[in-house]
């Protein structure tokens, strides 16, 4: 069973919220 | 070769489009890295419509390489950068939004827009419900598989640990201090890319009408 994570530090994990991407090319 | 041409100095620009020298002295950024962020804006606003106005389905093009299918995250993160709530977002809104994700910028500016974006109904408290929600939705999208006793454990537990006062309902102040204790919550908050933006982005140099 995984190491438990806040639900927040879990919820920043998603692509939507990762807007480095925005920067790739 | 290696040398820069003078620029047309009244190029066409996209509508709304405000100048880099007040949209630095407004947010973290510098003139430069406003321009080289215009490049970038460029880039996102051409790439559907061609109208030099994000709109939704270019912001998830950018974040997922494709446009179709709504993630709650992406689009609520568009319609806060969308200021003027009028379903695009104008070169002035990228910068000021972008600008809360500057390594440089106050931590109370990134705590207080986390807020906003994870308080899904705009009540001014992030419910447990929303956190519920929020939590599906990111197993949704990724390869992580959780039982729902598992999902209701991490949220109970996230929850009761923000919600000091015990209202069932976490307020502005329960959230700033839930974050210094848990600094990871607020990872996606800063985007070390900012920094490096006049590298990443070297074309804003044609245009560039001034020199940081």
């Amino acid at each position: 069973r995984p190491a438990v994570m806040n639900a927040f530090e879990l919820i920043s994990t998603s692509q939507g919220l990762n807007l480095g991407t925005l920067f790739e090319k | 070769m290696g040398c820069v041409l003078s620029s047309p100095r009244r190029s066409r620009r996209t509508p709304g489009y405000e100048e880099p020298t007040v949209l630095a002295s407004q947010t973290s950024f510098t003139v430069n890295e406003v321009e080289a962020l215009y490049e970038l804006y460029k880039k996102l606003s051409y790439s559907i419509f061609k109208d030099g106005l994000i709109h939704k389905e270019e912001f998830r093009l950018a974040l997922f390489r494709t446009s179709k299918g709504a993630n709650l995250f992406a689009d609520r993160v568009f319609d806060l950068f969308d200021l003027k709530r009028n379903g695009v977002i104008e070169f002035g809104e990228f910068v000021r939004s972008l600008s809360i994700f500057h390594p440089r910028a106050p931590e109370s500016d990134k705590t207080a827009f986390a807020f906003k974006l994870y308080d899904l109904r705009g009540t001014g408290y992030i419910e447990k419900e929303e956190l519920r929600e929020m939590v599906v939705a990111l197993l949704d999208e990724s390869d992580l598989c959780l039982s729902d006793s598992a999902v209701e454990e991490i949220v109970d537990n996230t929850f009761s640990q923000a919600d000091s006062n015990g209202d069932d309902r976490i307020d502005p102040k329960e959230w700033e201090e839930f974050v210094k204790k848990n600094p990871a919550s607020l990872r996606n908050m800063s985007l070390p890319y900012l920094q490096d933006i006049t590298t990443a982005f070297p074309s804003f140099v044609m245009h560039s009408e001034v020199d940081d």
